[in-house]
């Protein structure tokens, strides 16, 4: 998981705009 | 009954293809072919007009559309539109610095290395686009969130190089949302291995665009494409495989319909995927090689994420 932590978060939040 | 499925799932992927990839098909080539009235494209075929579209090519904001985007809704090309640096990936400056202070040739080597950088922006915000997209595909969330990781891990580039094809021509490729044409001639003039990072992609997309997609097509290919279950490391292929399934005999369906006369198109379109995989195969290669061989070489997190471990 730590890995892919920011696509991780991209699949998981929807809305947020996650750090790019 | 279940035509009636299969035509409601086009319609969806469609929907959602148009929400999260604004700049579709239809646009690019009203755009390429002068039929958008006077506001045609900056062209950019040197060092110099590079400079001077420096500030187009730093715009997040699609033209036309609403004058306060929110955040998440940016354009979708696979080109050059300058991101935020993330911590750890600025320091190399954004396109909006400016080449001052810089000798000539430090000022072309450094516009390259910082268009370069504009490139990876972009490409890490169109991997949120296509995520976006991903999500929208009945069944996908559904799926083993590891799983979800992998399918976008190795297939996101695949995307990205399928939707980069409207945007091209022989002669060059859109960018930054439709408001630059950057020739290809001049994209083949930057240093190695710049120079040979969108070559294989101009001759993918001519041949590509023979097919004559729309952009229905294209929203069930890309879900094709993302729906692969033979990427490398899946927990639980059958699901996937399932998925897989029911997008590809909406694109059959689809395309008997869309293109009554265009003979063996399925096929022909499935080929592609072969295709697409060298490309993405060499693309990492390149990046792997820039990596290693560019002092000032700093990838964006997002993109290191995808890339490592890939091939």
């Amino acid at each position: 998981k730590e890995k892919h932590k920011i696509l991780h978060q991209l699949l998981q939040n929807s809305t947020s705009p996650v750090d790019l | 009954p279940e035509a009636a499925d299969l035509r409601a799932l086009s319609r969806l992927l469609y929907d959602s293809y148009v929400k999260h990839f604004p700049l579709t098909k239809a646009k690019a080539r009203a755009i390429l072919s002068g039929k958008t009235g006077d506001s045609s494209p900056f062209i950019i075929h040197d060092m110099k007009s590079l400079m001077d579209g420096e500030q187009l090519i730093n715009c997040k904001q699609i033209p036309g559309r609403d004058q306060h985007p929110s955040p998440a809704v940016l354009a979708d090309n696979y080109g050059v539109v300058a991101g935020h640096p993330a911590p750890g990936y600025g320091g190399l400056g954004g396109l909006s610095q400016g080449p001052i202070g810089l000798s000539h040739q430090g000022r072309t080597e450094g516009l390259e290395l910082r268009f370069f950088y504009s490139c990876q922006s972009r490409s890490a915000e169109a991997v949120r686009e296509v995520t976006e997209f991903a999500k929208s595909i009945p069944g996908f969330v559904d799926l083993d969130l590891n799983d979800q990781v992998t399918l976008l891990k190795y297939g996101v580039i695949e995307v990205l190089t399928l939707r980069m094809a409207p945007l091209m021509n022989k002669d060059g490729t859109l960018m930054s949302y439709g408001q630059i044409f950057m020739t290809r001639e001049f994209l083949k003039s930057l240093r190695k291995p710049f120079c040979q990072m969108l070559e294989p992609k101009f001759e993918f997309s001519v041949k590509f665009n023979t097919l004559e997609l729309d952009d229905s097509d294209l929203a069930l290919f890309l879900a094709v494409v993302i729906l692969s279950g033979d990427r490398p490391g899946l927990l639980n292929v059958r699901p996937i495989e399932r998925l897989q399934e029911t997008v590809l005999h909406s694109l059959e369906l689809h395309l008997k319909v869309n293109h009554p006369d265009s003979m063996q198109l399925f096929a022909k379109l499935l080929q592609k995927m072969t295709d697409l995989r060298q490309i993405v195969t060499d693309h990492v290669h390149l990046i792997q090689l820039l990596d290693k061989t560019e002092v000032d070489m700093c990838l964006h997190p997002l993109l290191q994420e995808i890339l490592k471990d890939l091939y």
